[in-house]
């Protein structure tokens, strides 16, 4: 493994890589990355998000976050948030409303691999890595190239958890990183009318697979429509909820 | 488009195959197939759905169908549900527990193919193909050789409908299938102790991409817990729901 590691660039100093994964698309991965980024922030680190994740909804977009990327002959750095975090994501690279379908699997580990080594992350204590979703060759070559510290994965009550678990602790393991916990989006939603909590996708299988493993979950996410809009308006800086704060203790 | 198409089995007799397709997986097109085929049925049709689609919970596990399938030298035959949905599915191929990683496109295009070939569908007016999920190569194949009449869509309000919608009408344009309307899933979800009903995912874009194509929007299913009960214990045919009424009119 060690051979493919690619060098950070020689300006850059990361003191923590934390990897985000999911089993598939569409659980809120790029989500809980935008999450703990800010919970990091407000804590007083120095946090930066390089996004891997071509799908969906963007890290840039989340944060606010527009314009051009500046490069000198030494690197290229990374776009601020409001907040202080700094973002550099392949959609920022990608014209307005281009069909990501086009950026093909090598294309996007390879600029994964430039991300790393290109851009200039300055006095960063903890760098969060959108990863490309699932657990296949993708994943697989970003983690074969980077030195990821630790691993969060985000699941969904709609999966099969017990496969998507297994498959990534398995990844984990031939990697030699640590998984640092589960994180299960989706988990139920808080009727803002009658405050019951209803857990809309059904029970949880997440406790007992993670305890198979001896992982911990380290936080619980609800459907929220109000987060939902704070990420469509660049805002998810702004977020309130209490739903991972174990995880950053 | 009509030399690829591959000839049903000599002892079959289909009336209409409606495609019901996706944007990408995990939006609940096998949920809507069922619920499709299960309303047509008491309708008093006689209904039967091809299971194209390896990820996810399978259609065989929603109607609680399980055994081998029976082949003679002139084919073999599909397995009725308890309300006599004939049902073929990919699902019913597969090993227990099998890693649906390991169906790769072609082998999956190939296997459905073989489902229209091969397997002996008597009376059915209606066959629902449940697509394989997104707009790629693998629906594109199946699109190819299999002689659709008619294509449902099925969205969430956490996709980008947009993108999403124009892929599905390219597609259909490109194999001059009609598209019968939009299903919206995952809609809201609706309280049961105060009975209000939270657009949890936020705003619905759909009716102003519908409306931009000219396509109805045939109706919007809410999360519900029950439902994903019912998928999980086999019973979808008990379902109790009044979602998807104006689709059967
Ligand atoms: N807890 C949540 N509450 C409301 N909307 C959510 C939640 N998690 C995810 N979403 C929405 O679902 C979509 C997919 O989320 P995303 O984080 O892009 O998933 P992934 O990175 O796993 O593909 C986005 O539109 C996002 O705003
Ligand atoms: N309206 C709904 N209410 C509750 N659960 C749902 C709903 N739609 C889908 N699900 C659940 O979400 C998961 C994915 O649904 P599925 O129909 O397999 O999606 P797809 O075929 O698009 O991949 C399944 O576990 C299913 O039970
Ligand atoms: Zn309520």
């Amino acid at each position: 493994r060690e051979s493919l590691l690619a060098a950070p660039n020689a300006l850059s100093s990361v003191r923590h890589v934390i990897a985000v994964m999911s089993g598939k698309g569409g659980v809120g991965k790029s989500l809980v990355t935008s999450l703990a980024a800010v919970l990091m922030s407000r804590s007083g680190f120095h946090v930066g998000i390089l996004d891997a994740d071509v799908t969906g909804p963007s890290i840039p977009k989340a944060f606010g976050v527009t314009g051009e990327v500046r490069g000198t002959a030494s690197g290229a750095y990374p776009l601020p948030s409001d907040g202080g975090i700094d973002i550099m994501s392949i959609n920022l690279l990608l014209p307005h409303d281009t069909d990501p379908v086009v950026w093909r699997g090598p294309v996007i580990s390879n600029t994964v691999k430039q991300f790393w080594q290109e851009i200039i992350w300055q006095d960063i204590d903890y760098l969060f890595i959108d990863m490309p979703p699932g657990t296949g060759d993708v994943p697989l070559t970003v983690f074969q190239s980077l030195p990821v510290d630790g691993i969060l994965v985000v699941t969904s009550p709609q999966e099969l958890v017990s496969m998507i678990v297994a498959k990534a602790v398995n990844m984990a393991q031939m990697m030699e990183v640590p998984i640092l916990g589960l994180i299960e989006n989706m988990a139920y939603f808080r009727c803002p009318d009658c405050g019951k909590e209803h857990k809309i996708f059904g029970e949880s299988h997440l406790p007992a697979t993670a305890a198979q493993y001896g992982l911990p979950v380290l936080g619980r996410i609800p459907v929220d429509p109000q987060l939902a809009a704070l990420c469509d308006n660049g805002a998810v800086e702004q977020f309130e909820g209490h739903w991972l704060d174990e995880m950053i203790a």
